[in-house]
């Protein structure tokens, strides 16, 4: 929805992006946390914007949900909304911090890089 | 707040060497002076309360402050490593809990000892090494715990007599033996670690202080030494572990003991965690510790009031 309401004024293919995987760099002391963040102070996190329109691309992985979401939506846009394009796989980063008790933690936090992004 | 920081011996990779700043970063708009950048405090300034809402960690109420506030909160090389060690092998592809120094365990934690020499003369045939605890939670699956005691070298020649001498380690005021390990009084006198296994000391959770207690006695001799046998009984001298290199006074921290617990956590979410400890805050009626991004307009008003949350 967002993606639609910022581009929804534009027309022609070059502003209908594809669902893709896009950067998106996270800086814990931009954030604020680096008081308890000892490390990484930065890593590439990416995101996932772009459109799921019909025809759906293999490389994508939608589900069955999806196409026919998608099958819908390229029939009748105003009754079914695209499906979403969304990370289909992420993966855990090592972080090193200190906890409420002043203790350094490792901790692997799972899920916070998109490796992949597909619709849904 | 507090201050995290590695030493500048401590790491060679870009990654961790972007993080040597940590101990003497700008807090907001404003650089610190060097002798606060030093001491790790704090500058008293405007906003203080607002950025203590915004940086706290999680888990940390307000008014519950960190026994070492205004200390400066050195990582140990130890979890440096394994930090490196394990961030290296994620981009690799290779998952850190396949590590069998991990214990697969994807949460590792490292209390350093609070414990304190006894400054009597006689001398010290045990010592007790004590750890706060507090913070492990009773909902992750406890995989492994070992401690590590710095052992410095003793001056040479021990002129200790030729028997094993024992170190065995035991929780305080218990006789269940942990872990035990041999020295050889007259092999060599290098410093390093010693290791001892104290999961069986922490399995009966949960803990608020863990204590244990290093022992140090003499062996026998083997049957086989004749020389020594021949030689007649002879009566080996008190041992004190200060001059077997575990004396703590004059210890630089990255010598102090440390226990490392590793721990399995089924949590995937960071959203539930975060959850958890802003619950956790609320019940101990802190509402809105949570720290928000710096660059909020308003991180007191942060957290919607109970009404907005009720609509919600």
């Amino acid at each position: 929805t967002a993606f639609a309401s910022r581009h929804g004024k534009r027309h022609g293919k070059k502003s209908r992006l594809r669902c893709s995987r896009k950067p998106l760099h996270v800086n814990f002391k931009e954030l604020g946390w680096d008081d308890w963040i000892i490390a990484p102070l930065e890593y590439e996190a990416y995101h996932c914007e772009g459109v799921c329109d019909f025809p759906l691309r293999s490389h994508l992985e939608p589900t069955n949900h999806a196409i026919i979401q998608t099958l819908m939506n390229s029939m009748d846009p105003g009754s079914t909304p695209p499906s979403c394009c969304v990370p289909t796989k992420l993966t855990p980063i090592s972080i090193l911090y200190i906890d409420a008790g002043n203790n350094v933690v490792y901790k692997q936090y799972e899920d916070m890089v998109v490796e992949s992004c597909g619709c849904r | 707040f507090q201050q995290a920081s590695i030493s500048s011996s401590s790491s060679s990779s870009t990654e961790l060497d972007s993080t040597k700043d940590v101990g003497n970063r700008k807090e907001g708009k404003m650089q610190r002076t060097p002798q606060e950048s030093a001491e790790g405090r704090t500058p008293p300034e405007h906003g203080l309360r607002q950025k203590d809402l915004r940086r706290r960690p999680p888990g940390q109420h307000q008014g519950q402050e960190p026994p070492g506030r205004g200390l400066r909160v050195v990582p140990h090389e130890y979890m440096l490593s394994i930090y490196k060690t394990y961030s290296i092998a994620e981009k690799l592809g290779i998952n850190a809990s396949f590590f069998q120094s991990s214990k697969s365990a994807n949460t590792i934690t490292s209390f350093v000892d609070r414990g304190l020499d006894d400054l009597s003369h006689t001398p010290l045939r045990r010592q007790k090494y004590l750890f706060d605890v507090s913070t492990l939670s009773d909902k992750e699956e406890l995989v492994g715990a070992e401690l590590r005691l710095y052992r410095q070298a003793p001056p040479t020649p021990w002129g200790l007599p030729a028997r094993p001498l024992h170190l065995q380690l035991f929780p305080c005021l218990s006789p269940l033996l942990l872990d035990a390990r041999t020295l050889d009084p007259q092999g060599p006198t290098q410093a390093g670690w010693e290791v001892f296994d104290v999961w069986q000391g922490l399995r009966p959770q949960p803990w608020k202080q863990l204590c244990l207690e290093l022992r140090a006695a003499w062996g026998e001799l083997d049957a086989g030494d004749t020389g020594a046998r021949a030689r007649g009984p002879q009566q080996p001298p008190p041992l004190d572990l200060r001059s077997l290199g575990f004396g703590r006074r004059v210890r630089p921290p990255q010598e102090r003991a440390l226990l490392v617990v590793f721990t399995r956590s089924q949590r995937k979410n960071l959203f539930t965690e975060m959850h958890e400890q802003l619950g956790s805050a609320e019940a101990a009626g802190a509402e809105g510790s949570w720290p928000a991004p710096s660059g909020s307009p308003d991180a007191g008003s942060w957290l919607p009031s109970p009404g907005r949350r009720r609509r919600r």
